[in-house]
């Protein structure tokens, strides 16, 4: 465990801590993209199905349970709880355009060809798509709410340091694992124009809106 | 490089 990756897990931890207190304080879960939820949901799912064959350790394990606990609990606000705040109309992403690729990149690029390594490789490549429902239910509102702006630039960043985490990585322990690299490098430039938007107005106490 | 040390990630 280096600084980077303990960073990066804190910050996955504290968006969605964010999302969740965002939705239970407003009772309202406007703005957000049920969409990216869901793929969320199986992200987690298919990436720790090792919680059944594998120990790591105390920490791993209570965050993978909570990933994927907090995961099902957001689909389920979202879904059934606040349905009616929910921003259906403009959430139109068509995720099968995400899920079907990666699942046809997961059984032709993988380390192994095993049911556990394809659904691991499968959510690595599907989590580095997953948030553009999200992005693309803001493209088409035109703006965001600041705090879903800081769950997003939270969000967005934990996977900038686990990039810095597998260039410590390479260089500290001589590993490194490039399936998982290539996704996180997709996955960090997909968020690069909202950083910038994010730094430039959010921390300027501006409102995220969208140039018309 | 061994593939399993990235599983110990999240």
């Amino acid at each position: 465990m280096n600084i980077f990756r303990l960073f990066g897990d804190l910050s996955h931890l504290l968006a969605i801590i964010i999302l969740l207190l965002k939705i239970w304080k407003t009772r309202s879960c406007a703005g957000i993209s049920g969409k990216s939820q869901i793929l969320f949901a199986i992200v987690y799912t298919s990436r720790y199905l090792d919680l059944m064959t594998t120990y790591i350790s105390a920490y791993n394990t209570f965050m993978k349970i909570v990933f994927v606990a907090t995961s099902y609990a957001t689909v389920f606000l979202m879904y059934m709880k606040f349905k009616a705040t929910y921003d259906r109309n403009h959430d139109t992403f068509r995720i099968e355009f995400l899920i079907v690729p990666a699942v046809i990149l997961a059984l032709v690029i993988n380390q192994e060809f095993t049911v556990l390594e394809v659904l691991w490789t499968f959510s690595i490549y599907l989590e580095s798509v997953a948030i553009l429902p999200q992005l693309f239910l803001v493209s088409k509102t035109g703006e965001a709410e600041s705090i879903t702006s800081h769950y997003l630039f939270a969000l967005g960043s934990y996977r900038a340091l686990y990039l810095l985490n597998w260039v410590y990585r390479y260089y500290a322990e001589d590993h490194y694992d490039l399936i998982a690299i290539v996704a996180g490098l997709v996955q960090t430039v997909l968020y690069c124009d909202f950083f910038y938007l994010y730094i430039t107005k959010v921390l300027k106490g501006k409102k995220l809106q969208l140039p018309a | 490089t061994n593939h399993s040390l990235t599983k110990d990630e999240l």
